[in-house]
């Protein structure tokens, strides 16, 4: 151990441990977690070929084979809590996100909240199983936080009982989903649904896009990987284009609205039903932001104790970094976020399952108001943790630069959730909207 | 902000904009005396963020209605004042976040953690009023020699974590492999492990690169 490290430990003021308990929500939580952890961390399954050193395509290739073992090792643990199943996957895949994300974060709870009991009996087992891997298709080439601007559509034909999806032009293919390129072989696609020659706005509809044995994409598919990006370089991020691709009318998510088998079409009770898996994104938004911020301050922290450097006195030894203000000015207002967003996250998970229950028992009323505090501190915590990722960067001198340090891939795998799951500045709008309307 | 306006009651995070609705909130003039009086408690900061927010709302309200009554559209009003609603979007995040993080506080029973991260909760909200001092300054929710006040505690505060800020990071209780980082190495040994990491650079792995057979030297027997 190094001694000024150590020395910073005998010299704290507060039981560590107790805090760890608040952190992750009582002792026995965090007992949990670091068994999890453990399995993962003792498993030589999940040992890996330092991603830094591997090519774009070797890390896909490596992620994927990881994410494989975790499916069979969460079924041979039994681990099916969501927040447990979260842990896991945090560890094999730690400070990125993986091809399976979509998958499991977006494909399996939008059936979850929007399919029939006859959908979920068709597609939820086999989605458990991953002979159906889904992702969750909702952004366009040429549109993406204004919803109302999507151009794919879905036309109810009745005489056969399908719908008919098209990518009507360029600017209206699907662009950017996690997982679509090369990894799903299903697509939930948010298309503009026409049924008796009226529109009637955006829903859900799932899509086979890849043949389940051979993964060949099926006929009137064109799917593929959008390439190279600023991080996510485990994820293959996909385009779409339907070519007047036929389902049948059992696909539409159905749970809220519906259209009947003669092309008639029922009402949602509330509209914004349709884009309950955003909001579910984003209240956990908060909670990736606290965790990006807590990692950055670890590390710029830990080592500004480490570190020594110049003089404050003439002729004295160089001392630790962390002993200047202006490093501590930088560091210490990084750290209080990290705190108040981890308190902010657990709150908004409070908040959405509380919310989440009232809805399944037809209680809508609540509902724009979540939609506004999701949508406002999601863009909130993402423009803070941002740059408080950056700050902590900065803070490292030369070596915050080194891949090694870990704060280029923190920043670089955080930063596109200031304009996935909604635009921040739209995103604030959108809760201007509710603070100046309601 | 409207439903309030129209006397309707609102419950819940935006139950501040009750009193903004019916006028009760208004910015103060520069020289009348400041809301708050003591910037090292924490309720009363809160209370001005509260203060801020419903500000910033209501201005930004009331100029979307200037401009209606200037026979603008409710759409181009809207956007001619969308930088005044983002800013009271934001305005209302950051009273979110600093409430939550207070309320957290009454829910920690141990006195050493309580008393640590009420410090970090004041640099928090301090830090806060500090880069939007504009906002506080402007509303006349602060005084000028309140914000040099508030640079100063928080010099104060920053001395008051230093020694426990490597505790304090420890309590996120990240592993080695989660975090992934050689500068975050639980145990400090930044230089060695960093020499190791850059030994196993594939640009390593042969003592003399192709690249120099390939171009290096045939360009030196051109020159």
């Amino acid at each position: 151990m190094n001694p000024d490290i150590k020395r910073e430990r005998e010299n704290a003021t507060f039981n560590v441990e107790t805090l760890t308990n608040i952190l992750d929500g009582s002792p026995q939580k965090t007992k949990r977690r670091r068994e999890i952890e453990s399995l993962v961390l003792n498993d030589p399954d999940f040992w890996e070929d330092d991603p830094n050193f591997l090519s774009r395509s070797e890390r896909y290739d490596q992620a994927v084979r990881k994410s494989a073992q975790m499916i069979l090792k969460l079924r041979e643990y039994g681990i099916s809590d969501p927040d447990e199943i979260y842990c896991y996957k945090n560890c094999v895949h730690p400070n990125r996100a993986e091809p399976l994300d979509l998958h499991l974060g977006m494909f399996l709870p939008t059936l979850l909240n929007q399919a029939t009991s006859e959908q979920m009996d068709r597609f939820f087992m086999p989605a458990w199983n991953l002979e159906i891997i889904g992702t969750y298709a909702q952004t366009e080439m040429g549109h993406g936080t204004h919803l109302r601007g999507l151009e794919t559509t879905a036309t109810y034909d009745p005489s056969t009982q399908e719908f008919v999806l098209n990518s009507p032009t360029i600017s209206s293919i699907k662009w950017w989903p996690g997982g679509l390129g090369k990894t799903s072989n299903h697509a939930i696609v948010l298309a503009q649904l026409y049924t008796q020659g009226k529109c009637h706005g955006l829903h859900a509809f799932i899509v086979p896009i890849r043949d389940i044995k051979t993964h060949e994409p099926l006929p009137g598919i064109v799917v593929g990987d959008i390439g190279p990006k600023f991080g996510f370089n485990e994820i293959d991020n996909g385009f779409l284009k339907l070519e007047n691709v036929r389902i049948p009318r059992e696909n539409m998510l159905m749970k809220y609205a519906k259209v009947e088998p003669d092309g008639a079409y029922v009402k949602p009770p509330s509209s914004k039903l349709t884009y309950g898996t955003m909001v579910f994104i984003r209240s956990l938004i908060v909670g990736t932001s606290a965790k990006a911020v807590a990692k950055s301050s670890t590390i710029a922290i830990r080592y500004s104790t480490v570190r020594r450097q110049s003089e404050i006195r003439p002729g004295q030894p160089e001392p630790q970094i962390l002993d200047y203000q202006t490093q501590q000015y930088k560091l210490f207002p990084v750290l209080a976020m990290a705190y108040a967003f981890t308190f902010v996250g657990q709150y908004m998970t409070q908040t959405y399952q509380r919310i989440t229950g009232d809805i399944n028992e037809g209680d809508f009323s609540e509902l724009p108001e979540l939609h506004a505090l999701s949508a406002g501190l999601k863009a909130f915590t993402t423009w803070a943790a941002n740059s408080a990722i950056e700050v902590c960067r900065m803070s490292c001198g030369g070596h915050g630069y080194s891949r090694s340090s870990a704060l280029p891939d923190i920043y670089t795998e955080f930063t596109p959730s200031c304009t996935y799951e909604g635009e921040n500045t739209v995103m604030m709008l959108q809760t201007a909207r509710y603070l100046v309307k309601s | 902000y409207r439903l309030a306006k129209n006397g309707q009651q609102l419950s819940g995070i935006v139950s501040y904009l009750n009193d903004a609705g019916r006028g009760r909130v208004q910015p103060q003039t520069v020289s009348s005396r400041p809301i708050v009086v003591d910037v090292n408690d924490l309720s009363s900061l809160v209370e001005v963020y509260k203060l801020r927010a419903a500000i910033l709302v209501e201005l930004a309200a009331k100029n979307i209605q200037q401009d209606m009554q200037r026979r603008k559209s409710e759409e181009d009003a809207w956007n001619n004042n969308a930088i005044d609603l983002v800013k009271a979007s934001d305005a209302h995040c950051h009273y979110v976040v600093v409430k939550l993080f207070t309320d957290k506080l009454g829910e920690i029973g141990d006195t050493g953690v309580h008393s640590v991260l009420s410090t970090l909760a004041l640099l928090y909200t301090l830090h806060g009023i500090a880069l939007n001092s504009g906002d506080f300054l402007q509303a006349g929710l602060l005084s000028v020699p309140q914000m040099l006040q508030i640079s100063v505690r928080i010099k104060d505060l920053l001395s008051q974590l230093r020694p426990n800020a490597v505790a304090l990071v420890d309590a996120f209780n990240f592993t080695d492999r989660t975090l992934n980082s050689v500068l975050g190495r639980y145990d400090g040994n930044v230089y060695d492990n960093m020499y190791e990491w850059a030994r196993r650079s594939p640009l390593n792995s042969t003592e003399v690169h192709k690249s120099f057979h390939k171009y290096l030297k045939p360009l030196r027997a051109k020159l």
